[in-house]
């Protein structure tokens, strides 16, 4: 086990409450009957289920460098130091995280081989289920686990050495109770006065007044020799936080805790505290794993320590990278785009000059340069730019989910719309039709109404929805009707399926231009990328949701829009629908 | 490229994770065949009535 060496035997005897080990399996086991299998759980409960101890011991690789590796869960990226040149880099950097019991579990570590000048690149990746390493019963909680390629994830490129556990939620309080005594014991003899023991109360945000911190204090004081120390603290805090909450906010970031149970404030607390005094091994604050590969970045981490819990986000278009949410893994990635596409993408759609600029002739250009594009992919000499988007998209493209070896694609475009393995891509609840699922491979952002979809993303000033479906399809019922956007990024796979289950009434062409569909773009009061763009409405007839519009947007370069369904066709929800392709 | 859907007037019940993180102007990765949603307790609701209407007592 990984006790405190502070955490002495003689207090667990005393201690009449069940084992480390039993209690930690509670927990795990009140997380299991409290997620229910069949339900879709929301990211609403904050339910903390404890602080797990990762600690990345060591790798072995199979050449030497100098290697540094990442740490993801959720929206957090932690990273350790660099190792020397060695094909066995020896870490030992570990991380205090909240394992909350329906938030991210699933923890993905990236190797890197760093270059001093130029910027580091991924060698190898593993993804660790948390929940299901933790509820196995294993004395030194040691894992070795396989590096995956990251362009063929059925290859391995060496193996990673990982410790997890929870952290005993009785040393969770009692270490807290140490920090705090350390912070507040002023003249440093171990013990709190009456006066610090006040200055303790007050920075805990609690008003309660001197007559009540006077009982507090004698309260604590359970020897009566008119201090208070770790255990009389410690013992404060478990008892009286029962009671009545002593601790209203966050010392350190402000965060009212009432909303929180007694443990979870403290859980709160001791992370907040160990992040704000720099305290862990581990280096934390990214936001990805590629943020945490860069090396400015992690300069700049070494100027500024501040608390994971007050990072501003800045999402969409106003970030300096395109973040997203990755579903399953639920972790935020950064998407892969050229820095000078996005400062040119800022020029262009975001400014009125550079919408005034496209209005005057560059609408054709954009549509002449996707036909032209359209040509070039579909010559046998295209194949060759093949292994070369493979590699620079290598951790995004799954070779092994491909239904067809690389060497039957003659032409860049016939690789752009793969086919994928049956099986690839499991449908959520293929035999309910009251279930709709997802189109593509995407980048999802959906809204309860047209109005929140304006509030929230589509910014072009234009925007209506007979805008985007045209005055023939367009009914009152779609006008104040519910929206979901499926963005592809070059990278995915580019055949979309049906959402839902029904009879295919019909398609209708509108001819537009070939905008990005890019947030920048789309998230920019100067452009009407939906409404403007080239596009084909088609309408599906379905028992259990009435009529789906579903409408398939052209971009620049990907232009080309092909169904393979026909009208009057009936399309089972996940059955493949179309897909887009290089051209004008 | 993008693909829209459009559901009609409380048709869909669409799940709350998607919701809740586009009201954050955060997009989600997801994949073919990931749930989406449900049909709208209310939609559902209108079917029922419309399939009493039909029964014809005997």
């Amino acid at each position: 086990g990984h006790g405190s060496s502070r955490y002495t035997a003689d207090q667990e005897i005393q201690d009449p409450k069940p084992s480390r080990r039993a209690r930690i399996r509670r927990r795990l086991r009140l997380h299991r009957r409290k997620s229910d299998p069949n339900k879709f759980t929301t990211f609403a409960a904050a339910d903390f289920a404890g602080i797990v101890r990762i600690e990345i011991v060591k790798a072995e690789m199979k050449f030497k460098d100098r290697w540094l590796a990442c740490l993801s869960l959720g929206e957090r990226t932690y990273r350790t130091e660099i190792s020397e040149c060695t094909d066995k880099p020896v870490w030992k950097s570990e991380k205090k995280v909240v394992l909350e019991s329906n938030g991210p579990h699933m923890a993905r570590i990236s190797v890197f081989e760093t270059n001093r000048l130029s910027k580091n690149n991924l060698v190898g990746y593993c993804e660790i289920d948390l929940m299901e390493v933790l509820s196995q019963d294993s004395e030194d909680n040691l894992e070795v686990i396989n590096l995956l390629d990251v362009s063929s994830p059925s290859k391995t490129v060496g193996s990673i050495s990982v410790i997890c556990y929870f952290e005993d939620p009785i040393e969770t309080e009692k270490y807290f109770s140490r920090r705090l005594l350390a912070i507040m014991d002023n003249n440093g003899d171990g013990k709190l006065t009456f006066s610090e023991f006040t200055d303790l109360i007050n920075a805990f945000g609690n008003q309660v007044a001197a007559a009540k911190k006077e009982y507090l204090f004698k309260k604590a004081d359970e020897n009566g020799d008119g201090f208070v120390d770790i255990d009389e603290l410690a013992t404060l805090l478990a008892v009286q936080q029962e009671h009545e909450s002593l601790i209203s906010n966050c010392p350190v970031c402000g965060e009212i805790l009432g909303k929180f149970d007694k443990m979870n404030a403290i859980i709160h607390l001791t992370l907040c505290f160990d992040e704000g005094t720099g305290n862990q091994v581990m280096t934390g604050g990214f936001l990805t794993d590629k943020q945490a590969s860069y090396g400015w970045i992690l300069k700049l981490s070494e100027w500024t320590h501040f608390s994971s819990y007050d990072v501003g986000l800045k999402y969409g278009s106003s970030s300096s990278h395109i973040l997203i949410f990755d579903r399953r893994t639920k972790r935020l990635v950064e998407e892969i785009i050229d820095g000078k596409i996005i400062l040119s993408m800022r020029a262009i759609y975001q400014s009125k000059v550079g919408l005034t600029l496209i209005d005057k002739g560059s609408k054709d250009l954009l549509k002449s340069i996707s036909e032209k594009q359209g040509r070039k992919m579909n010559s046998l000499e295209s194949a060759k730019d093949i292994p070369k988007f493979i590699d620079f998209f290598k951790d995004q493209i799954n070779l092994d989910e491909i239904k067809y070896p690389l060497e039957r694609f003659k032409t860049f475009n016939e690789f752009f719309i793969r086919e994928l393995k049956h099986g690839s891509r499991p449908i959520a609840f293929k035999e309910r039709d009251d279930i709709a699922v997802c189109a593509a491979d995407c980048r999802l952002t959906a809204f309860k109404t047209v109005d929140d979809s304006i509030r929230f993303w589509i910014k072009g000033r234009k925007f209506s929805m007979q805008g985007l479906l045209g005055k023939d399809i367009c009914s009152s019922e779609f006008n104040h009707g519910s929206l979901v956007i499926f963005r592809l990024a070059p990278q995915d796979y580019h055949r979309f399926h049906s959402p839902v289950s029904g009879v295919v009434e019909s398609f209708v062409e509108i001819p537009g231009s070939l905008y990005t569909v890019n947030p920048i773009a789309v998230n920019s009061k100067y452009c009407n990328v939906f409404t403007e763009n080239k596009r084909v409405v088609s309408v599906i007839s379905t028992s259990e949701f009435g009529k789906v519009a579903f409408v398939a947007i052209g971009a620049t370069m990907v232009g080309s829009i092909t169904f393979t369904r026909e009208k009057g066709d009936y399309i089972h929800k996940g059955d493949e629908f179309g897909y887009f392709s290089f051209g004008g | 490229s993008t693909v829209i859907c459009v559901f009609e007037k409380d048709a869909i019940q669409i799940d709350e994770d998607l919701i809740s993180n586009s009201e954050r102007s955060l997009e989600t990765l997801v994949y073919v065949g990931m749930r989406l949603g449900v049909v709208s307790k209310r939609a559902q609701a209108v079917k029922d009535i419309s399939r009493l209407e039909q029964c014809k007592l005997e």
